[in-house]
């Protein structure tokens, strides 16, 4: 099953 | 200051049902531009980016940059009090606890008010800036909402594979599997209908069904979606607004 990934891996917080 | 008023209350009722699924509360930042909305979903794997640019009002003022903080729940229920054909105004005093709501009644001489608390909402905001996209599909909305509550039934992981001349929505699940291809069609007569893909890179992204779900509640606002893909980076899923957007970032899957 494939796994899902959270927006944090992809965005930076500013 | 801020005031705006809506040529009609079905705008902001249908960006609202649209929202509120999946953001309970969030902040609606007034610039003399419009109004901008970023809100993460509570699993943080969907992002809503809202632009409501000032020609979409009616009348539009803000005399000075503010944030008001919204209950969505609370709003709809709300708004949902006003005809869809209404004029719908939103004011604000610039260090005001509450929103006004005002409808007005095109046809009778009726004039509704309303005050909804605000709230201070402290979120993280991410940058989410522009990005190079490697598959751009535009398709009906309504067809794309089909398709993803279709594809629902089979699996919990919608698959997108966009190759030069088609894109393929494909679900594996226990009791079978169920495939779409869609290819490009230019409808003269009814340009609604047009599909078009663009593709600089195949693209074969997997997301959440439950997510998508949340997504395609934004139908009735456009016609038509645009959906970007980049290989390993969340999928952007945009409806466009008379004068701004609604956009959705979905974190993909992967596998393990």
């Amino acid at each position: 099953t494939p796994i899902q990934n959270d927006l944090n891996e992809f965005y930076n917080i500013i | 200051m801020l005031e705006g008023k809506f040529e009609e209350a079905s705008l902001l009722k249908k960006i609202v049902e649209a929202m509120k699924d999946c953001v309970s509360s969030c902040n609606f930042n007034c610039t003399e531009n419009g109004i901008s909305v970023q809100a993460v979903d509570n699993s943080r794997v969907l992002l809503i980016s809202l632009l409501i640019e000032k020609d979409t009002f009616e009348e539009y003022r803000c005399d000075r940059n503010i944030t008001l903080g919204v209950g969505l729940g609370s709003l709809s229920k709300i708004i949902g009090n006003g005809a869809n054909s209404d004029y719908l105004t939103i004011s604000a005093d610039d260090d005001a606890d509450k929103l006004n709501i005002i409808f007005e009644d095109k046809v009778k001489d009726k004039i509704s008010e309303y005050n909804l608390k605000l709230l201070d909402i402290d979120a993280d905001l991410l940058d989410v800036g522009p990005m190079d996209t490697d598959a751009t599909i535009t398709l009906p909305s309504a067809d794309f909402a089909k398709i993803c509550k279709d594809m629902k039934v089979l699996s919990e992981s919608l698959q997108i594979i966009v190759t030069k001349d088609s894109a393929l929505f494909q679900s594996v699940g226990d009791i079978g599997t169920g495939n779409i291809v869609i290819r490009p069609k230019t409808d003269i007569d009814h340009p609604e209908e047009s599909v078009t893909i663009s593709l600089d890179k195949p693209i074969d992204l997997s997301f959440g069904s439950k997510y998508l779900s949340d997504i395609i509640k934004a139908t009735s606002l456009s016609q038509k979606v645009t959906i970007k893909l980049t290989d390993q980076s969340p999928g952007v899923f945009e409806y466009k607004l008379p004068s701004g957007y609604l956009r959705f970032y979905l974190a993909p899957k992967f596998d393990e």
